[in-house]
């Protein structure tokens, strides 16, 4: 159960992280950094690993949940 | 690097700051101070100027924000965004916040605010994130100390691919070229050399001017050497107000701005304090000139054409200040840029002459150029 919690949580958290800094708002250009459009999960997942140089796996492996984790800049990342 | 799609850029060279809202976790000194060093970070790669004001409209308006703050990106509490900024254009377009529910410092135990706002100046700029896990503008936080920072390569290839190099790119200590046989008239002599600040320096004898200092010893004008502020004074980060030194204390000010920093010899000790520390009323925003007088253990600020007297034993500004100063000192003539006391004289700095004032005889006695005491 606990890591079905944990999986769960990191699933939100990583859906979190993709909408702020992968996924497009329009508006004033922040950061600009959005991708075209409602991509999936799997695609933005693969963006995000793309862009700090990860393994390109589209599934949410530990490397990947560790950079999620990092404070970061708000202004997102992947420019359209 | 990556610039914003469409490559907003600023198309003006003179951009306006100015800090609407602080954060409870560090004094506003401070932040200025951070904020400050952190726009020099880019001015030293690019040419532009930034301008402080504190009222209105300015075209970076930077600010600490709580949560929904109504731009349409709500901070999420600790940890996690830290701060955001707006690429260039009207309006929102430059401004800078900063999560005010984060532990701003100075230092290390927190997150520095130096680093994040030299990372979100670069947006503000019209730099995107970079894929370069060195770079400045890399998306995650990694802590930068101010002091003697120098902007990453693929930062400065992006900043210069919008704005183009600053003619001499200060990043890196260069020491203009001084030809390499004897006596002969070094390039930094012309005659309408002037100075920002003079002081002792233990035994050696400093003259600053923008970003580059000179160093000599009192009696020996000859082999006078420049070097850059930033080389020996990374805080200082650009060019100096104001100087001086407490001898018996072995320690020195540097004044720029509202801002000064205390040293030991070459050593800065500490972050940036705020001269109202002195006693300075809040309408002085900078200092022109600093000259400590040992015997009397007095050191006179010279701001516009009058000056105060601060008591270094009693740490407290003199009454019956602000003086005139032509009344006080006759002869000395224009704004004091600079002033130093040696073996019992007081030389004034204004523009490109330098005044020997004879304080017994309380006039001045010698007026040479101020380009004579690096050597020209």
């Amino acid at each position: 159960a606990p890591s079905l919690l944990a999986a769960t949580n990191s699933y939100h958290l990583a859906q979190a992280y993709l909408d702020k800094y992968y996924t497009k708002k329009g508006g004033q250009q922040i950061g600009e950094m959005v991708s075209r459009g409602g991509s999936s999960m799997v695609k933005k997942l693969k963006e995000l690993q793309a862009f700090f140089g990860l393994h390109v796996t589209g599934k949410l492996d530990q490397p990947t949940l560790e950079m999620i984790q990092k404070p970061r800049c708000g202004v997102p990342d992947v420019a359209n | 690097y990556r610039l914003f799609p469409g490559e907003p850029k600023w198309k003006k060279n003179t951009l306006t700051y100015r800090i609407s809202k602080y954060t409870p976790s560090l004094s506003a000194a401070a932040v200025d101070a951070a904020v400050e060093m952190a726009l020099c970070a880019w001015s030293s790669a690019v040419p532009l100027t930034f301008v402080r004001t504190d009222v209105g409209e300015a075209d970076i308006m930077v600010s600490f924000e709580t949560g929904d703050h109504g731009d349409s990106y709500p901070f999420d509490g600790p940890r996690g965004t830290l701060a955001h900024a707006f690429a260039p254009g009207e309006g929102l377009g430059g401004d800078t916040h900063f999560d005010n529910a984060e532990t701003w410092t100075l230092g290390m135990n927190g997150f520095n605010l130096f680093t994040v706002a030299a990372h979100e100046f670069g947006h503000a700029l019209g730099l995107a994130h970079s894929t370069d896990p060195s770079a400045l503008m890399y998306p995650t936080y990694k802590y930068q100390s101010p002091y003697g920072f120098q902007l990453p390569k693929d930062d400065v290839r992006g900043i210069q691919a919008l704005y183009g190099p600053r003619r001499t790119f200060l990043g890196k200590p260069t020491v203009p070229h001084i030809p390499p046989h004897g006596p002969s008239t070094p390039e930094h002599c012309d005659s309408s050399t002037s100075f920002d600040a003079v002081t002792m320096l233990g035994k050696e004898l400093l003259f600053f001017r923008d970003r580059i200092f000179w160093r000599r010893q009192v009696h020996q004008p000859l082999g006078v050497r420049p070097s850059t502020t930033t080389s020996s004074f990374p805080q200082l980060m650009a060019n100096v107000d104001a100087a001086y030194q407490v001898a018996e204390r072995g320690t020195a000010y540097f004044f720029k701005g509202p801002h000064y920093w205390v040293t030991r010899g070459f050593q800065m000790q500490g972050p940036p304090q705020t001269i109202y520390d002195f006693g300075f009323p809040r309408s002085v925003q900078r200092i022109d000139a600093a000259l400590h007088l040992q015997e009397a253990q007095r050191t006179l600020f010279f701001v516009g054409d009058e000056h105060y007297s601060y008591d270094e034993k009693k740490r407290k500004m003199e009454k019956d200040y602000p003086k005139n100063t032509e009344e006080e000192f006759s002869g000395v003539n224009g704004q004091i840029d600079a002033a130093v006391e040696l073996n019992g004289y007081i030389y004034f700095f204004s523009g490109p002459k330098s005044f020997k004032y004879d304080t017994e005889k309380e006039d001045v006695v010698g007026v040479v150029k101020s380009s004579s005491w690096i050597g020209c």
